[in-house]
């Protein structure tokens, strides 16, 4: 027996929206720890994992451990039946092949229940290792969105620098070159607003602007987003949902041939 | 020209 209640409901909306066009199918992972998902995109170039911790939920109950496969585009159809303010609770028996999504409005005067159906997915959990990262950029997530929206109009690839100089974003293209450069700055207003680089030494590494793009659709969720880099790792790009635990998407670099 | 990594090449299954 599974009973998830979600106060803030529209963080599973958001959540889903982040990740529904990356992923087809996923396991969604019932544990003591929370709802989790790892699944990998159809081409197996980026990963992402998701954490909602346990506590985070005003009501969690996961008798045992317990793996969901969902089609995300049809848990997102689903989830767009429930208002921004309703509460969301996920309910699923022991060997049911269906999950119930229910819906409470604010005041409790509209309930609804939409089950969907399960499906067998077979996939591979990846092990993450802890890694060192040689540069880890904090930005306001929006900011990061619109310099990978601006680049995306130019070229297809992004080169991302991390210099003492400070974090720059590059791309070239049939009608020309761009360079964004973001510096340091935490002289400002709200601590959200601030753009930290952390440099254990210069890195520079290349990759595909779809992926980046796809990544920022997260951004609904978090006011700033974290990038690790290191060389001949997959950056790291990192929503924190507040309270509740985060979205990590994996992006694999290109390279010279 | 430059190529696409996978993922499966950094991390392992497990």
């Amino acid at each position: 027996m599974l009973e998830l209640r979600l106060v803030q409901g529209s963080l599973l909306k958001k959540v889903l929206e982040a990740i529904k066009d990356l992923v087809n199918d996923a396991n969604f992972d019932c544990s003591a720890t929370g709802f989790s998902l790892q699944a990998m995109d159809s081409s197996h170039v980026a990963l992402v994992a998701l954490l909602l911790r346990s506590e985070g939920f005003e009501h969690y109950r996961c008798d045992r451990n317990l793996s969901m496969g969902m089609n995300l585009n049809n848990m997102s159809k689903m989830l767009k039946c429930a208002g921004n303010d309703d509460i969301i609770t996920i309910k699923a028996d022991d060997g049911s092949d269906t999950v119930t999504f229910m819906f409470e409005s604010p005041n409790q005067d509209k309930i609804a229940d939409f089950e969907m159906k399960l499906m067998d997915i077979d996939s591979e959990h990846l092990g993450i290792p802890e890694a060192e990262y040689q540069a880890i950029v904090r930005m306001p997530s929006s900011e990061f969105a619109r310099i990978c929206k601006d680049l995306s109009s130019i070229g297809d690839t992004v080169v991302i620098s991390v210099t003492k100089e400070g974090v720059k974003f590059s791309t070239r293209g049939d009608i020309g070159t761009a360079n964004v450069v973001c510096r340091q700055n935490t002289t400002v207003d709200k601590p959200e607003e601030a753009t930290v680089i952390e440099m254990q030494e210069p890195v520079s590494l290349t990759f595909a602007l779809r992926y980046m793009n796809s990544f920022t659709k997260a951004t609904p969720l978090s006011g700033t987003v974290t990038i690790s880099l290191s060389s001949d790792l997959p950056i790291v790009v990192e929503y924190k949902i507040a309270e509740m635990g985060y979205i990590r998407f994996y992006l694999a670099p290109k390279i010279e041939d | 020209v430059s190529q696409q990594r996978q993922i499966t090449s950094f991390f392992s299954p497990g």
